[in-house]
């Protein structure tokens, strides 16, 4: 009855594996595809790399149902002193800050070593070289659950002789190759579509897939940003206090926010009712929620900046979706940058038209999130109601159509639904914006099929 | 680029706590309200008290949107030396057993607090004394998120003159009474629905619920269980052999599994090779894996038992449908328990009548999960798929028509899409016997319906 136990923060997400997607050997083989190919993209295309990634399934035994998954990358790699905490320490990333990427957690590498490990007993194999490194590094490693920490089976280092950057990493894990294979196909694909800059060659037991690059176009790299004013609340407030180094409250709002200058510093601390000379550090806790209550309110703020954000491009997206859809045309928008919560973020859509697409009573629907596909958990995705509840009468789309439906969000902050990262909760700013930027790329279609319309009468003349 | 970053896993917690249902004021409000019912229906019906609780919803400041909430109720209480940790501290647990409650991951009071703490920066109000305890005990607790810790703003304690036990919490936070008003209620009728036994009075600040206690006979109270030996993998296995204190295989399998007597113990070493007086500390990892794998694959187990579930019965069930929504007829079914993946489930449905159920085109569904109501993500739920793939048409239902139907599935180990507990993922097994269940419910309105259609021709002759 008044038994209390407290458990480690890797052993409770050892225990609640599905939150993160490791459902069952099929769930859990899929989720380490895409944990390895997010990282790997990460790695690349954000510091202006061309990605080149080999992923390799191979069936180890039959019998135990244990498969390994191997995946390289060509990316910026990581420092040898760091890898074991980067594939052994739950809660440990380089990305825990305000710029886009795939990876938001900190927790993927985790579970693929924690799910491995409770089903084959085996560690991770990594080998990897940072940029301009003299050595290469290679580890064995599993995670210590009690302690959070990592288990060094095996370590190596030897010389770089041909100055290689990148990572490679293979796991043994209980996976069921045949339930999950569809579904794999099926995230390479359309990992394609969202990133035709990216080469990619699949061998796995029974089938190979190899994803040419496109284009060598790269979308812009997102810089790292400031968080905005409306985005804070009193724990976060009390956090960047304690970094402030004795600035005054006015230094302090235009170092440390996002598109804050000195001007509306001081109209809105004015405003608000405080000094702008006092120290930050003088404040006092009501002080600070009522900073970060007036902060909410101001109706001054500059609109958060989009530097952080990578969008994919209308043109990258018309490319990829010809390539893989085989569309006979695609139409694609990106919309402005807008923000919720203080969190910038952009909408783009492509209607893909025609050509190899099968024809369906409803488009098909490929969803997107910081360039992550999300194939499964539709029906909880505010995606997937904006494109049902569309009127694609108005837009000379009858059904049945051969018609394609692409939606990408990219945001700091995406709101996931879930730690597997599998739908976007419903956030209202965003869904308008999906409703905008699918009526825009709509209109594009309806032009098109109208052109055509026109073309076929005068041809039938 | 190589600026690496570990979180502590409170901050985390608190930086993504739309993972665990506190998206925004709203969710947050409703959320709050979740955590604390729920675990105070467990602090009393899984001990065999009759729940009396109390929940009041203030408006603080109508300007800042700060709202109270307010709960209290006559269960096991907490003895004062584990307040501090039960709210501060995530992953503190009572329940990290083999036994259905409603909780199960140890971290919803302390989401409540992170998130109270981060918009207002008050701290949680407790005030608690356990069966039998001479004193009464109060806190005021705040965490710090950097070392995942209570701190204790202040401490009372006082003689307990009336041999009261419970526990009464209050907590000031960020939130949207009206937004949220229509969810709260709606949650509190579908739990006066599945737990009649319970007496809740809300008063909130525009409108009072009083849910009548409709019986005073409870479920059965669920024991404490054994893992099955089809449900534990490589990890787990390791830790139960570390607490297992010099036992050999045999006796090994026999005390620390559910369902494995002396007699299945035997002949399953004999059929996996190994020796029954082995001591199980002498096991090498790869002996461990093995072990693992053959228990997974014996066919001949007896089933997991049930002991540890607590259904709620059909007749509960129909007391509660009945006197909630008003229904002319309910007809409920309790399946024989199953398992999946050596978790053991039973799967309960009904089917309200007719009544004060308004006509609509397809079933009202009422979703439960270890009787928990689930209100959000209806769209991600494998149940919405079951009711809405079943052939109503059988049964003689034609719509639109005045028809509820509630399915509950109670397990040691509900499958959740994520830490909310807003939705159960899919899983085979779970499927088929709510399929099951609903044709076993459905069979029984078919024939009152022909029952009635009878009457009503002897009538108009
Ligand atoms: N292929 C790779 N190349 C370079 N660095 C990598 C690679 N894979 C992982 N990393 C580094 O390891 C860190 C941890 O990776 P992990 O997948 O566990 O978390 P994450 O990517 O930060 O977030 P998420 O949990 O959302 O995936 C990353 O932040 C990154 O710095
Ligand atoms: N009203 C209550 N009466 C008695 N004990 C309580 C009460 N509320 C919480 N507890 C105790 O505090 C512990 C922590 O509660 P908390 O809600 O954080 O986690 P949980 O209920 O175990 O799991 P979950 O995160 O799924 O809700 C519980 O396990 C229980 O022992
Ligand atoms: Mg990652
Ligand atoms: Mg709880």
């Amino acid at each position: 009855m008044y038994a209390y136990e407290a458990l480690p923060v890797a052993e409770w997400f050892r225990r609640n594996r599905e939150l993160a997607g490791f459902h069952n050997p099929t769930r859990a083989l899929y989720q380490t595809v895409r944990e390895l190919v997010e990282n790997s993209l990460d790695a690349t295309e954000t510091y202006g790399i061309l990605p080149t990634i080999y992923l390799r399934i191979n069936i180890e035994d039959e019998q135990k149902s244990w498969v390994s998954v191997y995946a390289e990358d060509n990316g910026i790699g990581i420092p040898g002193a760091e890898i074991p905490n980067v594939f052994g320490r739950v809660f440990y990333s380089s990305k825990y800050r305000i710029k886009q990427h795939r990876g938001v957690f900190g927790l993927g590498l985790k579970m693929v070593v924690l799910y491995a490990q409770s089903t084959t007993n085996k560690p991770v194999y990594v080998r990897s070289a940072a940029l301009k490194s003299d050595k290469i590094y290679e580890y064995q490693i599993m995670i210590d659950t009690n302690s959070n920490s990592p288990i060094i089976l095996d370590r190596k280092e030897y010389p770089n002789k041909y100055r290689w950057h990148g990572t490679a990493v293979k796991v043994y894990l209980e996976g069921s190759w045949l339930a999950a294979k569809k579904r794999i196909e099926d995230y390479l694909k359309r990992t394609a579509i969202i990133a035709p800059y990216a080469e990619i060659a699949f061998k796995g037991p029974d089938m190979e897939l190899w994803l040419k690059r496109r284009t060598t176009k790269l979308p812009p790299a997102p810089k790292e940003g400031l968080p905005h004013p409306k985005s804070v609340d009193v724990d976060t407030l009390k956090q960047m206090v304690a970094e402030s180094r004795g600035m005054t409250l006015l230094e302090f709002l235009m170092e440390s926010f996002d598109a804050v200058g000195e001007g509306t510093a001081k109209v809105f601390l004015e405003w608000a009712g405080f000094n702008p000379n006092m120290k930050v550090t003088a404040m006092t806790p009501e002080e600070m929620v009522k900073l970060v209550e007036k902060m909410k309110q101001y109706g001054g703020w500059r609109r958060p900046r989009s530097e952080w954000l990578s969008p994919v491009g209308a043109e990258l997206l018309e490319i990829g979706a010809k390539a893989i859809l085989g569309a006979e045309a695609v139409f694609a928008v990106t919309r402005k940058p807008e923000s919720y919560g203080g969190h910038p973020f952009i909408v783009e859509a492509a209607v893909a038209w025609g050509g190899q697409i099968p024809p369906s009573d409803k488009p098909v629907l490929l969803r997107y999130a910081n360039k992550i596909p999300l194939l499964y958990d539709e029906g909880a995705d505010v995606a997937r109601k904006v494109v049902d509840e569309f009127n694609w009468q108005n837009y000379k789309v009858k059904f049945p159509a051969s018609l394609a439906v692409i939606i990408h969000v990219c945001s700091t902050k995406i709101p996931y639904a879930s730690a597997g990262k599998e739908a976007i909760a419903e956030v209202p700013e965003i869904e308008k914006e999906m409703r905008l930027a699918l009526r825009d790329a709509a209109k594009k279609l309806r032009l098109y099929l109208s052109r055509k319309e026109k073309e076929m009468e005068m041809f039938n003349r």
